[in-house]
């Protein structure tokens, strides 16, 4: 019994000293080892486990519970007016600007906002779904395309598995077999808007395109702030998202809403079937990153005998973000 | 939280945006 004491204190007293010092050495030598290749300092695959075993979805769903509870009017202008101040929201183009109107932190982060004061670009073939900063863009032709300068992702991480067996079968690479036109006259491209946490939260279609397939990706909850995006590769491959694919008049058409820490929840107003930051019970670290499942819904209902369900256009309400 | 847009479009396609900007809803993204 007198050596487990001792034992035990003597790991008391040096295991934290001991991680720490690990965690250090660590961080040194991976800041040498970028330095010296010249890459962009990212995350090393240590450091991307340890990101990920953290218990950020039990968080992100206590903030959600938090953020809907009832706000007494007393409180109402005070914590929405602090917050509109810390994330500058623009609080006269919402629909109603009076604090008082919102009942919950949750229904003031999902609020709409005034008719017109977003003017749908009538000219231009593709538009902003969503208010926010460009993280990136470009083209979108290799197998590793980037989602900030100098950091990457894997395109079939973050799609999954080409949907029929012709193209999997085609040999050429799958950005090349995505494409629906095969004449070489198009090229695939993409497009990365970060939402910081005081910009209005409702997505719009960004185009006239028709989603034939969803799929929903259950994963982490990482921050998506272009800081983490600058440091963690693969990010978007590693946090849950919803993704709808499907054609516009120009081919091939994609449109993927990616959740985070305290943005956990997608809800797709003509989707009512999907179920988003769901408890996945203690499976900590329990995937190699960007190896997730994903329940995926033929939203084509014609093979049903039934009309399409959606068709967008350009402008469309698609959706929200929710708090956790 | 972020949205992705990953799409086919012809070759001349040409973004109307540089990274780091603010964009709103409706904002022109590109043009062909």
């Amino acid at each position: 019994r007198n050596a487990i004491s001792r034992w035990t204190g003597f790991l008391l007293r040096w295991a934290p000293m001991g991680l720490c010092v690990f965690g250090a050495i660590e961080w040194q030598l991976h800041k040498f080892r970028s330095i010296r290749d010249g890459a962009p300092r990212t995350a090393s695959e240590f450091q991307s486990r340890v990101y990920c075993s953290l218990p950020l979805r039990i968080m992100s769903r206590c903030w959600g519970w938090l953020a809907a509870c009832y706000m007494p009017n007393p409180l109402r202008p005070y914590v929405y007016g602090w917050y509109s101040s810390m994330f500058k929201v623009n609080i006269e183009e919402a629909l109603y600007s009076d604090f008082n109107h919102y009942s919950s932190m949750a229904e003031f982060f999902t609020r709409p906002l005034k008719e017109g004061v977003r003017v749908i670009n009538g000219k231009s073939p593709l538009v902003s779904p969503a208010d926010g900063k460009v993280l990136h863009f470009g083209s979108a032709s290799d197998s590793l395309i980037e989602q900030v300068k100098g950091v990457s992702y894997s395109i079939e991480d973050f799609l999954g598995p080409l949907q029929t067996v012709e193209q999997s079968r085609e040999a050429m690479s799958y950005a090349q077999a995505l494409k629906q036109k095969r004449d070489g006259s198009t090229e695939l491209y993409q497009c990365v808007i970060y939402l910081a946490p005081g910009d209005y939260h409702r997505f719009h279609s960004p185009t006239a395109w028709e989603p034939t397939v969803r799929r929903h990706f259950s994963g982490e909850l990482l921050s998506v702030s272009p800081k983490v995006a600058g440091w963690l590769p693969g990010l978007f491959c590693l946090n849950e998202r919803v993704l709808y694919m499907g054609h516009w008049n120009h081919g091939f058409f994609s449109y993927t809403a990616v959740g985070a820490t305290n943005v956990g929840s997608v809800e797709i107003y003509m989707d009512s079937e999907l179920k988003t930051n769901r408890w996945n019970g203690f499976k900590v670290g329990a995937h190699p990153p960007s190896t997730y499942e994903y329940d995926e819904l033929l939203l084509n209902a014609k093979q049903h005998g039934k009309q399409s369900l959606q068709k967008f256009e350009k402008g469309d309400l698609v959706g929200q973000f929710n708090m956790g | 939280s972020t949205i992705v847009l990953l799409f086919e479009a012809p070759k001349n396609f040409q973004f109307d945006i540089v990274a780091g900007q603010t964009i709103k809803v409706g904002e022109s993204l590109g043009h062909i």
